[in-house]
């Protein structure tokens, strides 16, 4: 027997908002719903009893389709690369305000240091109130080298300046804090764009909120569109956080979520997979 | 936006008698899409497209008004009315007394220290003296954080060295009563599911005696807005929200289930990261540019 619109319209209904209740963005969650009915519609099943079963098994592929994405990313990877080329690695992390940039920072760093690498923290956000002095602590309780500037320095220039020093010293990676911005703000995405041209980056890393809903693809989109998001890191996932997050951002950006976030801890850094976000919704 | 669907909708039934509930079902899916985008909890969307399609059905739109502006008043009504009505209420900071305490909670990163400066420079400007304490012993230099704004804004700040959050709040009221009238505590950033930082707020409040605790929430939280508001409101009676970022593209609809979860108005909103970007609440601004 096949499939009709009417047989599965209530449970894809359903489904788009079990995904929305999620924190997936509403178009995405639309677009997944979408896929689903292309896929269903049609298809040919033994009886109406198996589509519950087939309708689940669609979802599960669709959601792993999104999250493994064409792009793969490894951090390490990139890390040796850069070595083998006789240079530093330089990853600039960007996104909005108080999304977890710093943080994220700070426990990649251990996870590289961890791992034999020489890291080099650049405090390229010179605006905001103590961002210098936040990332001084970090490097001191790390036991990594933090170049800095002033308050209201050019960020791309105490960006370069590490980079700069990472190469005389022989350091291996250089990770570049950026002050957070709101992607509506013109001007400071111009600037953002301005310092990967004149870091040429290794990797941009999207630092997103898991705590946020529908504004996640609007970031996404928006910080992709200036300065290309190469991967994502997805924080406060430990804060009761739905993640729909890592759909909405990997939909509209093809770049993979790398990391997540789970705690203020330099060790709460844990490895993406796909499962862990499918399992959260069908499970 | 909503504003425009509604209207390129509602030309369709301009002539009809009574708007047809065919028509009405159209509308309140184009509301929910909207309310949807806007980070409005599905619970509280679907709740509210009960009551806007029971009530489009059921009343006549006065004389003379159109279908259009009738359906549109409906939602706005119903949202306004979500967020305590028409009135923002004021914040309780009362000359008279020897000092007012207000405490700045919430989750990660929500902008609860730059808030904490922008309400010490708009409650100046209505003539308060207002100091600043940090109580975060928690994140990397947020005592020096709060000391570089209070600098900025003239207020006098006090941080303590120590690793206990409520005799820095204890600590720090102490120390600024005599020459402020209003303190403003910043608290760490926590979530619902941290106990010992839930047990922590409920510890300093019952010390420091606040005549305000207001929840500062990010615009762009999303479906879980509501839990963690309930849950700081449980640990601690909220008596204000005040909802940052606004100044993004960012709705806000969380906001909504905050305060149909706690009763705790939204009385401010963030618009930047500059000391000056601090509104008084107006619901039906808010309305407008959530519905787009
Ligand atoms: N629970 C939890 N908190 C986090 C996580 N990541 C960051 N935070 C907290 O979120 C808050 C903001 O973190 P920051 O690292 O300062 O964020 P940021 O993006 O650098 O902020 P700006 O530079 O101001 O834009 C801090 O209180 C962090 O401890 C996480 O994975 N889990
Ligand atoms: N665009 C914008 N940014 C804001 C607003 N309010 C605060 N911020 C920014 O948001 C980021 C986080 O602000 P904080 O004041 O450190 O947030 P917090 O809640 O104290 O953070 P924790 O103490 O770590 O929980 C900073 O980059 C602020 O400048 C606002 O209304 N609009
Ligand atoms: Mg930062
Ligand atoms: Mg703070």
């Amino acid at each position: 027997v096949m499939i009709t619109r009417e047989d599965v319209k209530d449970v894809l209904d359903e489904l788009e908002l079990e995904l929305i209740s999620n924190d997936v963005a509403v178009e995405v969650a639309e677009s997944i719903r979408e896929e689903l009915e292309q896929e269903l519609i049609g298809k040919k099943v033994k009886g109406k009893s198996e589509i519950p079963k087939v309708v689940e098994r669609s979802l599960r592929r669709a959601l792993l389709s999104v999250l493994e994405p064409e792009k793969e990313v490894d951090l390490f990877e990139v890390v040796e690369k850069a070595r083998e080329e006789g240079r530093p690695a330089v990853l600039m992390f960007v996104g909005v305000n108080g999304s977890g940039k710093t943080t994220t920072i700070a426990k990649v760093a251990k996870l590289l240091k961890d791992r034999g690498y020489s890291v080099v923290i650049a405090a390229a956000d010179t605006f905001r109130a103590a961002a210098i002095e936040q990332l001084e602590e970090h490097a001191e309780r790390l036991g990594v080298t933090l170049i800095k500037g002033e308050k209201g320095d050019d960020p791309a220039a105490v960006a370069f300046n590490a980079v700069q020093h990472a190469e005389s010293k022989g350091k291996d990676v250089v990770l570049v804090d950026t002050a957070g911005r709101a992607y509506t703000d013109v001007n400071l995405m111009e600037e953002l764009k301005k310092m990967k041209r004149v870091l040429e980056p290794d990797l941009v890393i999207f630092v997103g909120d898991a705590l946020a809903g529908n504004d996640a693809v609007e970031q996404a989109r928006t910080f992709d569109e200036y300065v290309g998001i190469d991967c994502a890191i997805l924080t406060k996932v430990d804060a009761d956080a739905k993640g729909g997050a890592v759909l909405s951002i990997t939909k509209v950006t093809g770049a993979p979520i790398l990391y997540l976030g789970v705690g203020q801890g330099y060790d709460d850094l844990k490895r993406f997979t796909p499962e862990w976000f499918v399992e959260r919704v069908t499970g | 936006g909503l504003g425009d669907r509604l209207s390129s909708l509602v030309d369709k039934i301009k002539g009809a008698p009574v708007i047809d509930e065919k028509l009405v079902k159209e509308v309140v899916r184009d509301v929910q899409r909207a309310l949807l985008e806007a980070d409005v909890d599905v619970q509280l969307v679907l709740d509210l497209s009960k009551r806007i399609e029971k009530r489009a059905l059921e009343e006549e739109p006065p004389a003379g008004v159109p279908k259009r502006d009738y359906l549109l008043r409906i939602v706005y009504e119903e949202l306004v009315e979500l967020l305590g009505g028409e009135e923002t209420e004021e914040l309780d900071v009362d000359p008279s007394r020897d000092v007012n305490v207000i405490m700045l909670v919430g989750l990660y990163g929500m902008g609860k220290t730059t808030t904490a400066a922008k309400l010490a420079r708009y409650l100046q400007r209505r003539g308060f003296k207002v100091g600043l304490v940090c109580a975060d012993p928690y994140r990397p230099a947020a005592d020096e954080q709060l000391r570089q704004l209070a600098e900025e804004v003239g207020a006098p700040v006090h941080t303590e060295d120590t690793d206990d959050a409520v005799e820095m709040a204890v600590k720090g009221v102490e120390a600024l009563k005599d020459e402020c009238d209003v303190i403003i505590i910043d608290t760490a950033g926590r979530d619902r599911l941290s106990e010992d930082l839930i047990e922590e707020l409920k510890e300093m409040a019952e010390k420091v005696e606040p005549h305000e605790v207001l929840l500062v929430l990010d615009a762009t939280v999303g479906q879980k807005a509501g839990d963690h508001a309930e849950a700081f409101h449980e640990a601690v009676p909220l008596t204000g929200v005040i909802l940052t970022k606004l100044d993004t593209a960012a709705k806000g609809g969380g906001a909504l289930s905050a305060v149909a979860r706690t009763g705790a108005p939204i009385k401010f909103i963030g618009t930047g990261e500059r000391l000056d970007d601090l509104e008084e609440f107006n619901p039906k601004s808010f309305v407008a540019r959530l519905l787009g």
